[in-house]
């Protein structure tokens, strides 16, 4: 494992940190998509099937654990925490996840690597991760205002994307087999809809003001 | 080196 991986694998768990830190500090998940959330929460179910057939490491097992456990948890607590649902911007969250989902299972039994049904629900997760973050774009859009927490939350998933980018350029210099288009392709698609969103959040940081997005 | 079908990544 590279040093690019790690930092990615990190900085992806410091999101999911921070999220779970504003829901049980503030008791509220505003500004947070639920769509977005169980999005999340199906990519890692299919994606880590694998933990009953194959093993790759104890980092990797326990992380693999470590996302559905948390991505879970977040989602329970948007839907049934009493207090912390009530902070939920329903009528905010309206994008249509479920064309997603079709969309990327399609995807997944036309382009995999192999037509398995594990194959199948790796490739169906890898296209779904790629585009689980517009539903939350679109919610920081329609609110204007993103709370700090919020902003960085969005911002550490952001940079967990780009750090597994610089890892697969280390790895395709440095592995004499290492291709692996699928992930790659999705990979940029998925960090290219943080670009607008990354450039705001460089403004505000450079100008010391808080996060706001343009209508 | 990687195997195709082996997801060694998160």
């Amino acid at each position: 494992m590279n040093i690019f991986r790690f930092l990615g694998d990190m900085t992806h768990l410091i999101s999911i940190l921070i999220l779970l830190l504003k829901i049980y500090a503030t008791k509220s998940c505003s500004g947070i998509s639920l769509k977005t959330q169980e999005l999340y929460a199906l990519v890692f179910l299919a994606r880590y099937l694998d933990l009953f057939t194959d093993f790759i490491s104890v980092y990797n097992s326990v992380m693999k654990v470590v996302f559905i456990a948390s991505s879970l948890a977040i989602v329970w607590c948007m839907r049934r925490h009493r207090v912390v649902r009530r902070s939920y911007d329903k009528e905010l969250d309206t994008f249509r996840h479920y064309f997603l989902v079709a969309a990327c299972l399609a995807l997944a039994l036309l382009v995999q690597e192999k037509f398995t049904f594990l194959e199948v629900l790796w490739a169906f997760s890898i296209y779904l991760e790629a585009v689980a973050i517009l539903p939350q774009l679109v919610l920081l859009q329609r609110s204007g205002n993103v709370d700090n927490l919020t902003g960085q939350y969005v911002f550490f998933l952001g940079a967990y994307r780009a750090f597994y980018i610089l890892n697969w350029i280390y790895r395709y210099f440095t592995e004499t087999h290492f291709s692996r288009w699928i992930s790659c392709v999705s990979g940029l698609v998925q960090t290219a809809l943080y670009a607008d969103f990354f450039y705001y959040y460089f403004i505000s940081w450079k100008n010391n003001s808080k996060l706001q997005l343009p209508a | 080196s990687t195997a195709v079908g082996v997801h060694d990544e998160l």
